[in-house]
């Protein structure tokens, strides 16, 4: 929040659109616009109200150079836009550099006018700056698939901070559980996957990231890093060569590269080849040595061969039949260092990749220095 | 290899106006030691540098001037502004 906190002290508040930029179609820009608004109104008690003529508690305009207030704007990139925090007069209004390309689409060649008004608003109902990387109100633009776009937590604490909602209002969604700690000897992990030398463990919303370029263990919302994703995967897998990450949640399945969700997706887990009566994937690792990527559901598995995109013949087998000492369903897999390691509840089970035998037993949290 | 000159002045005119701009440098014109000056703009590369997690050294480096360069948005990363 900005110094002293300041806050509308009113719930209904009022904006106006004073001018429209060249670069967009005007119900472009009213969508954006409102869709801005949406994201904020549904994590406070706020009801935002549209007028027409007359002063606004938000004006919103777009303005190239000196525009009337002593920040002028600086010609194409560097800074994008501002806004400043609730008071009268100019309080809570938004200016948008008209000397910037907006655009309604996810793309390098402009700015993305839906994500640079959801920031700049949050500044009119009273955020700063954060300094979290992923949350909307961090200062750099950073371009990011915006459907189904979800306000990331870090945004949520800070505007619901100011803003209180009642128990009634508060959608359950709001309420996640809380992070596990790092070395609960209970904690077990719904998904697993390496990402570009990384690994991510996933539970619920959280994401515990183990990097070789920094010592300590990241503590992220999955939100951070996809925030059109929902919580709680039940897969994951990389395919590294590809640079490509699935995450399987319910019957479908999403393709990410990096930080961006590819196009067409999500797909149905059918596409896969799984018949109708397979309804979620427990686990999913990919064996970076045959190319093959396996399956675990219940107490079988399948093998699904990344070359020809199929499933292979002869599956689903026993899980227990082909990787010795594994009698149980797996929550998470993942391949590292020539091993497979297999995670049901809180312990995780190594085994050799070619010999497919069991190793050693540790506990689920031993990637974390525990 | 090292940094052309005329681009090092360059640089260092871009962050000097940036931190004005973000994070409240004033630069101190009336001083007679210009190191009291430098001093000031280093300690103010460093709240930068903290602020976006990047190594905090008080230098110019490479990585702080690229992320200098990054489209952002116009209010301050810290304190307030009137």
């Amino acid at each position: 929040t900005f110094p002293r906190n300041p806050r509308w002290k009113k719930e209904d508040i009022t904006y106006r659109i004073l001018n429209y930029t060249p670069d967009m179609l005007q119900a472009d820009v009213d969508e954006a616009i409102a869709k801005a608004f949406d994201l904020w109104s549904s994590v406070t008690p706020l009801r935002f109200t549209r007028i027409y003529s007359g002063d606004a508690d938000i004006m919103i305009s777009f303005a190239a150079g000196f525009h009337g207030d002593f920040y002028s704007f600086d010609g194409p990139g560097g800074t994008l836009a501002h806004a400043y925090p609730p008071s009268n007069g100019i309080g809570g209004d938004a200016h948008f550099d008209e000397d910037e390309n907006w655009t309604k689409f996810t793309t390098y060649n402009g700015y993305n006018l839906f994500l640079v008004a959801a920031h700049e608003l949050g500044h009119s109902l009273g955020l700063g700056h954060s300094n979290v990387f992923g949350a909307l109100m961090y200062p750099i633009y950073m371009a990011k698939d915006t459907r189904n776009f979800r306000l990331p937590q870090d945004d949520i604490d800070g505007i619901q901070a100011l803003y209180e909602m009642s128990p009634r209002e508060e959608p359950t969604e709001m309420t996640p559980s809380k992070r596990p700690a790092d070395c609960d000897p209970h904690l077990a992990f719904d998904a697993i996957t390496t990402l570009r030398g990384e690994i991510l463990f996933f539970k619920d919303s959280y994401v515990w990231r183990k990097s070789p370029y920094f010592s300590e263990i990241e503590h992220d919302t999955i939100s951070t890093f996809w925030p059109s994703l929902a919580a709680g995967f039940d897969a994951a897998y990389e395919v590294d060569k590809k640079d490509r990450v699935i995450f399987f949640k319910d019957n479908e399945y999403w393709a990410v590269s990096g930080y961006n969700i590819e196009a067409g997706f999500p797909k149905p887990i059918q596409n896969l080849g799984f018949p109708r009566s397979v309804r979620k994937i427990d686990a999913a690792v990919h064996d970076q040595n045959t190319k093959k990527t396996y399956f675990f559901v219940g107490n079988k598995y399948w093998s699904f061969d990344e070359n020809t995109q199929s499933m292979e013949k002869g599956y689903p087998r026993k899980i227990a039949a082909d990787f010795q000492g594994i009698g149980h369903t797996v929550d998470a897999a993942l391949q590292k260092n020539g091993h497979f390691y297999f995670f049901h509840g809180s312990n995780q089970y190594e085994l050799d990749v070619k010999t497919k035998k069991l190793v050693r037993v540790m506990k689920s949290n031993s990637w974390f220095d525990c | 290899f090292p940094v052309a000159p005329e681009k090092e002045k360059e640089d260092m005119q871009f962050a000097q106006k940036y931190l004005e701009n973000f994070y409240d440098f004033k630069e101190e014109k009336h001083s007679l030691f210009k190191s009291k000056n430098l001093d000031h703009m280093a300690d103010k590369i460093r709240e930068m540098q903290s602020f976006f997690g990047l190594e905090v050294t008080g230098e110019l480096n490479r990585k702080t001037m690229d992320m200098m360069k990054q489209p952002r948005c116009g209010i301050p990363d810290v304190h307030s502004y009137s």
